[in-house]
């Protein structure tokens, strides 16, 4: 297509990408959606799917997202439901750093016992 | 506030850290003092100075804009998505996506009609508590909170950002320890990211 007739904010496909990550609102375990793979290696990429997870992924709303769901949720304070619904899509897409917020297996966010903690 | 794993940090005979701009970005000296005080909020609450020197190759702290992948593993993806990321001490690597429409100066107000504005400011520092040894925090309103919403400018570091740096690197004794001014919370919907 010619890509001056895009609006710039759309030209690249990534952007393009991560909205469309609206379309998996409502998605829960057990089911089968058309391009969910995307959605783990995003949850992977942030440390949600642990690095050292390298099978292919599926389309399938497995355990791993699953548990990935839970975890992004927890950490973001968003009501844990173990589904892609709409509070947590839109949280999903908004722009951020891209360091991970979990190393090593280990949540760095979650509320509870943290890697350090210090009272003062 | 979290550390990373390990909770590296840049040693103690190291308190002035230096850093450069990758010399293959001309920068102007405006974007140039975007940084200079991003650094500086951090200066202010520890014993840490940061210079900017010339020599990319020698610098503790290195800040380059790039798009797409540009060889650390961890490729830009265009407008939003990810917007900038930094290793933890002592690797000083500060990249930026260059495909960003970053806003350097002026309110920005002024750049509702920019589709997604993003403030260079506040990713800026945020990306030098990295920089620092700081992980992401859980605090919606800190500095190292992971996301910002376009069109709006965080730069005031709260009490969960100080007390993470100073945890790290000891107070600044200049520092009087009142709490810094709340976030500023300026925020316009743009598009679906709104």
């Amino acid at each position: 297509p010619n890509s001056t007739a895009i609006p710039p904010s759309l030209r690249n496909t990534t952007r393009v990408f991560w909205n469309a990550f609206s379309n998996f609102t409502g998605c829960h375990h057990g089911q089968n959606v058309d391009g969910l793979f995307r959605i783990k290696k995003y949850f992977q990429r942030f440390g949600y799917i642990p690095q050292t997870y390298t099978g292919n992924f599926t389309d399938d709303f497995d355990d791993i997202l699953k548990a990935a769901v839970e975890l992004y949720q927890k950490n973001f304070g968003l009501n844990v439901t173990g589904e892609l619904d709409a509070l947590t899509i839109k949280h999903i897409v908004i722009p951020r750093c891209g360091n991970p917020d979990v190393v090593n297996g280990t949540s760095v966010m979650h509320n509870g016992p943290r890697l350090h903690t210090v009272k003062h | 506030y979290t550390l990373f794993p390990g909770e590296p940090r840049w040693p103690k005979d190291r308190r002035d850290l230096t850093y450069a701009f990758d010399p293959r970005n001309p920068l102007t000296d405006e974007v140039k003092g975007v940084f200079a005080r991003a650094f500086g909020r951090w200066a202010e609450v520890t014993e840490l100075n940061f210079t900017n020197i010339e020599s990319f190759t020698t610098s503790d702290i290195t800040i380059g804009f790039y798009t797409g992948d540009h060889g650390d593993g961890e490729p830009f993806d265009g407008v939003l998505g990810t917007l900038a990321h930094a290793f933890s001490p002592p690797s000083g690597k500060f990249h930026l996506d260059a495909d960003e429409n970053w806003v350097v100066s002026g309110d920005l107000d002024s750049f509702l009609s920019v589709t997604a504005a993003v403030d260079l400011e506040s990713v800026a520092v945020h990306e030098i508590g990295h920089l620092l040894g700081l992980g992401h925090s859980s605090v919606e309103e800190s500095i190292m909170y992971p996301t910002i919403t376009t069109g709006k400018r965080k730069v005031d570091l709260t009490n969960d950002d100080v007390e993470g740096i100073q945890y790290l690197y000891g107070a600044n004794p200049n520092f009087n320890g009142t709490s810094p001014p709340s976030t500023t919370t300026r925020q316009r919907d743009t598009g679906s990211f709104g």
